[in-house]
Order: C-alpha cells, then sequence, then structure tokens
C-alpha cells in the first residue's frame, strides 16, 4: 500500500484528509508564521457543518462573529489580507445583519484554499520538514 | 458559556478527519 506520506504529495486534499498529514502542514506553517490559514479553512468547513437546528441558532451566529473577528476583521492579518475586499464586505455584512447562512464563508474558504495549493502547500513538499519526515 | 476561543477551536476540531 502507498504511504500516507506520498499520498500527502498527490493534493492538498489528500493532506487535508490525514490526521498526520494536517500536523506535520501545520507545523510548516507556524514556522511560516501562517497557521492561521489552515485553521480557518477548518473553521469553515466546521461552520458549514453545523446543523441546522433551534438549538444551534445561537451558537451560530457566535461562532459566525469569532470567525469574523478573529481571521477577517483585521486587515493586517494572515487570512484577511489573502480575501478578496468584496469577499470580506459580504461576510461583514452578513454579520452585521445577522444574516447567518451555512455558506457565508464559502467564498473565503475557496479563495484562502487557492492561495495554499497555489503557494504554501507546493511550498510544504519543498519543507526540510516534509523531507525529513519521509 | 463558551469562550470565543473555545467555540472556535471545538468549531475547527469538528471538521478534522477522524483518527483512521
Amino acid at each position: 500500500p502507498t504511504p500516507p506520506y506520498l499520498k500527502w504529495a498527490e493534493s492538498l486534499h489528500s493532506l487535508l484528509d490525514d490526521q498526520d498529514g494536517i500536523h506535520l502542514f501545520r507545523k510548516f506553517l507556524k514556522q511560516e508564521e501562517c497557521a492561521d490559514v489552515l485553521d480557518f479553512w477548518f473553521a469553515c468547513s466546521g461552520f458549514r457543518k453545523l446543523e441546522a437546528n433551534e438549538a444551534n441558532e445561537e451558537k451560530k451566529i457566535k461562532l459566525a462573529k469569532a470567525i469574523y473577528k478573529k481571521y477577517i476583521q483585521d486587515s493586517n492579518g494572515i487570512v484577511s489580507r489573502q480575501i478578496k475586499p468584496a469577499t470580506k464586505s459580504f461576510i461583514k455584512d452578513c454579520v452585521m445583519r445577522l444574516h447567518i447562512d451555512p455558506a457565508m464563508f464559502e467564498q473565503a474558504q475557496t479563495e484562502i484554499q487557492t492561495m495554499m495549493e497555489e503557494n504554501t502547500y507546493p511550498l510544504f513538499l519543498k519543507s526540510n520538514i516534509y523531507l525529513e519526515y519521509t | 458559556i463558551d469562550s470565543e476561543d473555545d467555540l472556535l477551536q471545538e468549531c475547527i476540531s469538528s471538521a478534522m478527519p477522524k483518527k483512521k
């Protein structure tokens, strides 16, 4: 069978589908001071997965605000800098008007994912952290 | 009441793959 670390090199998704892969990728991002990018990507997935029921409504609002505050509001933050202004305004608007929708972070997540695919993921595959692991 | 950080952590963990 293919060892997991070879699968990680196939695509970003294969990497993010494996606990050890995530752990190592996060270690690399931390070294590059951009681990927030990965946390944000998972936060968006987790937010979308929250089930739509009344008990979760308050939680969703709190969470949407927390994600906005931590990753998007500060325009100097590593995540915020990678997201298009129009996408940020859309999210801000949703949060301010309490228009909480499971897909409200989808566009931002896509933008961050593209950035990882084009930038940090290829760098990770060439990094000492990955090479030493293999 | 969960603090914002706890809530975020819980959300991030919920999206991660389970151990195989």
